[in-house]
């Protein structure tokens, strides 16, 4: 019966992260490898980012344009906003599909949203990564690595330290079925600051580390190391979002940049 | 914490999608 339940449990949650997400990694690769009809379209220098400006993202660059005069460094850090907050509002309602979140004290559920957002944000982010560059657009466009790198600081430190995260991840070659369950796992954690009910959330957190621990080994029988790799990785992202945190502050306070109220609310007292 | 962070609040309650930036 016990392996019934997991096995359920692990059902939902992938269920949950299929139906919530607009990207996944198999239609990340699918793009990736060139097995879609169109290719994405590639943004590689300032040209290029103008023309995706003016078909793929025209939507996201600023209501009436708003941004059209300001250099491109501004204007890709918006567009970066504009996808983390939809993929945080993306992750908030997957994490209500998770068997016994939404039962949870809802300033315990603020908490773990907050701590787990960008952990999540980031492990799925590598999914659209490859060594040369990021989906951005719902897929139809590519932005290259190089280019992103070739931006004034701060902003060119931004992703880079994304991809030497993702390039190592990746190499874990999970699939969704996994990833599903490693971002419940991320969100569903006991140890964050200001929790209330830790108990019951540390009882969720060890249903869903066990029922990933089965799943990868019946997922990936040749890798028997793949859950303890997987959990450094957790220790990874919890680093990678406080450098996050640092380069927004930084920018926030020197450069003349918006930021979105919802991940204002995230940042602020984060850590 | 739920005055503090006031989207995550309703996101949580209703789904709503936050506004533009």
């Amino acid at each position: 019966p016990q392996l019934a339940d997991q096995k359920t449990l692990a059902r939902q949650i992938y269920e949950a992260y299929l139906k919530n997400f607009n990207m996944n990694k198999a239609k990340a690769r699918t793009i990736l490898t060139g097995k879609t009809c169109t290719p994405p379209f590639v943004i590689h220098d300032m040209e290029t980012l103008q023309l995706a400006e003016q078909t793929l993202v025209a939507k996201m660059v600023g209501s009436a344009g708003a941004l059209k005069d300001r250099e491109a460094e501004v204007r890709i850090f918006h567009c970066c906003q504009c996808t983390s907050v939809e993929t945080v509002t993306e992750l908030t309602e997957f994490a209500k599909s998770v068997p016994g979140f939404s039962s949870l004290d809802l300033n315990d559920q603020v908490t773990l949203l907050k701590y787990g957002v960008y952990e999540a944000l980031f492990a799925m982010l590598a999914s659209s990564m490859n060594k040369d560059g990021l989906l951005v657009a719902y897929g139809s466009g590519f932005i290259t690595r190089e280019f992103l790198k070739s931006l004034r600081r701060p902003f060119s430190d931004m992703m880079e330290p994304k991809f030497q995260f993702a390039m190592k991840f990746n190499g874990l070659e999970l699939d969704d079925s996994d990833l599903s369950l490693f971002v419940a796992a991320i969100i569903c954690c006991g140890d964050r600051p200001g929790l209330v009910n830790v108990a019951h959330i540390e009882g969720m957190q060890e249903s869903i580390v066990q029922v990933l621990q089965l799943h990868l080994l019946a997922n990936h029988p040749d890798d028997s190391f793949l859950f303890p790799k997987l959990l450094q990785k957790l220790a990874d992202l919890r680093q990678l979002v406080t450098e996050h945190a640092q380069l927004v502050q930084e920018i926030k306070k020197t450069e003349d940049t918006s930021l979105h109220p919802l991940l204002q609310e995230i940042y602020r007292d984060m850590y | 914490l739920q005055e503090k962070h006031k989207i995550l609040h309703k996101l949580l309650q209703n789904g709503n999608t936050p506004d533009e930036v």
